[in-house]
């Protein structure tokens, strides 16, 4: 464990808890893609399957059962709790080309050609694409409530971290997955739009980020 | 050069 690391996990649960709070006390997931919440407990079902086979560490048990509980908690929330809030005429991303490409992908993809392994690499490379319903739908309403973009925040900054953690790992104990990192450069890339928003337009203290 | 099993990475 090093402090990139460690700051990454906090920042994605920050970002988790920051999520289910807002959705939890304005009784409302306006403006939420449902469909990158179901796709992010998909990315934690997939990659999770491990707890039932081997104990690394409390801290490891203990961080992918709470993400597990609130990523299904915040799915909960959305399609059943306030699903009459849902916005599902703005939710409109077809996660089937998400969903096809990244299978086929993680068939190809792997580090052995076992169920657990191809659904950790499935998991590694769906959460590169999760959020592109959330973005998209950022993009078709043009705006976007501004604990929506904090949200969006910490979740991208996590995987930045992540890779600052990659790179120490590299350098202090020759570990490297090149699967997880590829993936992961790719998934933070795809922040880089948003982070530029984020920083010229919500921390300037705007009510909401309202897109170019 | 990957950790073995389970994966230690969240």
């Amino acid at each position: 464990m090093n402090v990139f690391r460690l700051a990454g996990d906090v920042s994605h649960l920050v970002a988790i808890i920051i999520l289910l709070v807002k959705i939890w006390r304005s009784k409302s997931c306006a403006g939420i893609s449902g469909k990158s919440q179901v796709l992010f407990a998909l990315v934690f079902t997939t990659r999770y399957l491990d707890l039932f086979t081997v104990f690394i560490s409390a801290y490891n048990t203990i961080m992918k059962v709470v993400f597990l509980a609130m990523s299904y908690a915040t799915v909960y929330l959305i399609y059943m709790r306030f699903r009459n809030m849902y916005d599902s005429e703005n939710d409109t991303f077809r996660v089937e080309f998400l969903l096809v490409p990244v299978i086929g992908l993680s068939f190809l993809e792997n580090y052995a050609f076992t169920p657990l392994e191809i659904l950790w690499t499935f998991s590694i490379f769906l959460e590169a694409v999760a959020i592109m319903p959330q973005l998209f739908m950022i993009t078709k309403t043009g705006e976007a409530e501004s604990i929506t973009t904090h949200y969006l925040f910490f979740l991208g900054l996590y995987r930045a971290l992540y890779i600052a953690n990659w790179v120490w790992r590299y350098h202090t104990e020759e570990f490297f997955d090149q699967i997880a990192v590829v993936s992961g450069v790719v998934q933070t890339i795809f922040y880089c739009d948003f982070f530029y928003l984020y920083v010229t337009r919500v921390l300037r203290g705007k009510a909401k980020m309202i897109l170019p | 050069d990957r950790v073995t099993g389970g994966k230690d990475e969240l």
